[in-house]
């Protein structure tokens, strides 16, 4: 998913996007309540 | 981490959900609205009925503020341990009593990273994390590294 901020510099976004993306695909550890 | 930066990046954050608009560090100290974001992040843990241990008109009482501070701490600790299987006994609690006598920004700072860890490990994470995405890149770098600072803590 590409952040959609306008005004953001290229290498930073790069970074910024992988982590917040390897969040996203990251396996839910959350058990039943 | 500069945590003036940490906490006003984690205002901005808060900013984010619905009705948050312009929150301050002091309608925080009681702790009511921390219980209520943790709610709508994880309801099935965070229910209605944790929320009524929750004293909602608290006013200006630094104690029955800690009081609420202290309940919501240690619900977001058994949900990092028993939810997430995380373990953060290495990061540093925030001392509550000068949040809800001092609204002291760096330990608001440490109260809403921990909220701000619930929220990108919940279930519905994909909503906060794509929030997240929107935001500044100077405040999405100083989030970034709040979460990993946590991650850290729970991989050490």
């Amino acid at each position: 998913i590409e952040s959609t901020k306008p005004g953001v510099t290229g290498a930073n976004e790069g970074v910024l996007a992988n982590f917040f993306n390897s969040l996203l695909s990251k396996k839910t550890g959350t058990n039943p309540p | 981490m500069e945590n003036n930066s940490l906490c006003s990046s984690l205002l901005k954050w808060l900013e984010t959900f619905p009705g948050r608009q312009g929150i301050t560090i002091h309608m925080l100290t009681d702790g009511v609205v921390m219980a209520t974001v943790l709610h709508q992040i994880a309801p099935e843990y965070f229910s209605k009925f944790w929320l009524t241990k929750i004293k909602a008109d608290v006013g200006d009482n630094w104690r029955l503020k800690v009081s609420n501070l202290r309940k919501v701490l240690q619900g977001i600790v058994d949900y990092y341990q028993e939810q997430l299987n995380q373990n953060i006994k290495h990061f540093p609690l925030p001392d509550l009593n000068k949040i809800g006598e001092h609204g002291d920004p760096l330990e608001m700072g440490r109260m809403l990273q921990l909220i701000l860890g619930c929220a990108v490990n919940c279930e519905n994470k994909q909503q906060y994390i794509e929030a997240i995405m929107n935001m500044e890149e100077r405040v999405q770098k100083v989030i970034m590294e709040a979460i990993q600072e946590l991650m850290l803590r729970e991989s050490s």
